[in-house]
C-alpha cells in the first residue's frame, strides 16, 4: 500500500537518477 | 520539427517534477542523516573546480578517455566518472551551496557539451533548489536553457542522446519555474 511504497521510496537512494533517466526515456518513448 | 516536444509531454514532466520535488521535501530530513562512504569526499562550497571533478568526474573535466589499463572499472570509479547525485549526498547540501553548483555546472556547460551526469546533476539540483528563486537564480536557470537550446540547434539528428535531455532541462526552467518567454511553443 502507501506505506510500503513511501518506504522503498526512503529507501532508494537513487530516486532523483532514476526520475530524471526515466524522463529523458519519456522523451524517446514519445 | 521532432526536435521539440509537445505541449503534452511537457505538462506531463512539470507534474512529474513537481511531485519529485515533494518526495525530496518530505525525505529530505531522513537523507541528511545517513552516513557517508569513506570515499565520499564533498568539496567546500567555494571550490568550484573541486565541484565540477566531483560531479562530472575527472574524465570528463580533463578530457580523458579511460584507458585501457585501468583496473578500475570506469563504470564503478567515481572519482573518474563523477559522483551520482545520490539523496544521501544532495539532501546535505544547503540552498546557497546548491545554488552555488548549480552556477559552477552551468559555468562549465557553457564552454562543453552536454554529458549523462550533468543532466543529472543539474536536475537533482534543481529538484533542490527552493522558491521563490532569488533574481541571481532566476538569471542562472535562464542562462541553462539557453545554453540547452544553442546546443539543441546544433543537433543534426532527432535521435540524438542529448536531445531528449536538453528538452528536459528547457521545459523544467520555462514551464516549471516559469520562465514561459523560453518554453517550447508547439
Amino acid at each position: 500500500g502507501a506505506g510500503q511504497s513511501e518506504d522503498s521510496d526512503i529507501w532508494d537512494d537513487t530516486a532523483l537518477i532514476k526520475a530524471y533517466d526515466k524522463a529523458v526515456v519519456s522523451f524517446k518513448n514519445a | 520539427q521532432g526536435f521539440s516536444p509537445s505541449l503534452r509531454w511537457q505538462q506531463q514532466q512539470v507534474s512529474n517534477f513537481s511531485e519529485v520535488r515533494q518526495s525530496v521535501a518530505k525525505h529530505r530530513q531522513h537523507w541528511r542523516a545517513q552516513f557517508l562512504d569513506d570515499n565520499v569526499v564533498m568539496p567546500k562550497p567555494d571550490d568550484e573546480d573541486g565541484w565540477k571533478r566531483f560531479c562530472l568526474g575527472e574524465n570528463v573535466n580533463l578530457d580523458i578517455s579511460p584507458s585501457e589499463g585501468d583496473t578500475v572499472s570506469p563504470g564503478l570509479d567515481y572519482v573518474k566518472m563523477g559522483f551520482p547525485p545520490f539523496l544521501s549526498i544532495i539532501s546535505k547540501l544547503s540552498q546557497s551551496t546548491i545554488s552555488a553548483v548549480l552556477e559552477y555546472l552551468i559555468s562549465w556547460f557553457e564552454e562543453r557539451d552536454f554529458v549523462p551526469q550533468l543532466g543529472r546533476w543539474l536536475y537533482a539540483l534543481l529538484a533542490c533548489l527552493e522558491k521563490p528563486l532569488l533574481p541571481e537564480a532566476h538569471s542562472l536557470i535562464r542562462q541553462l536553457a539557453r545554453r540547452c537550446s544553442a546546443v539543441r540547434a546544433d543537433l543534426e539528428d532527432k535521435d540524438d542522446e542529448r536531445l531528449s535531455a536538453l528538452n528536459l532541462m528547457i521545459c523544467i526552467v520555462a514551464r516549471y519555474f516559469e520562465q514561459n518567454d523560453l518554453a517550447d511553443k508547439e
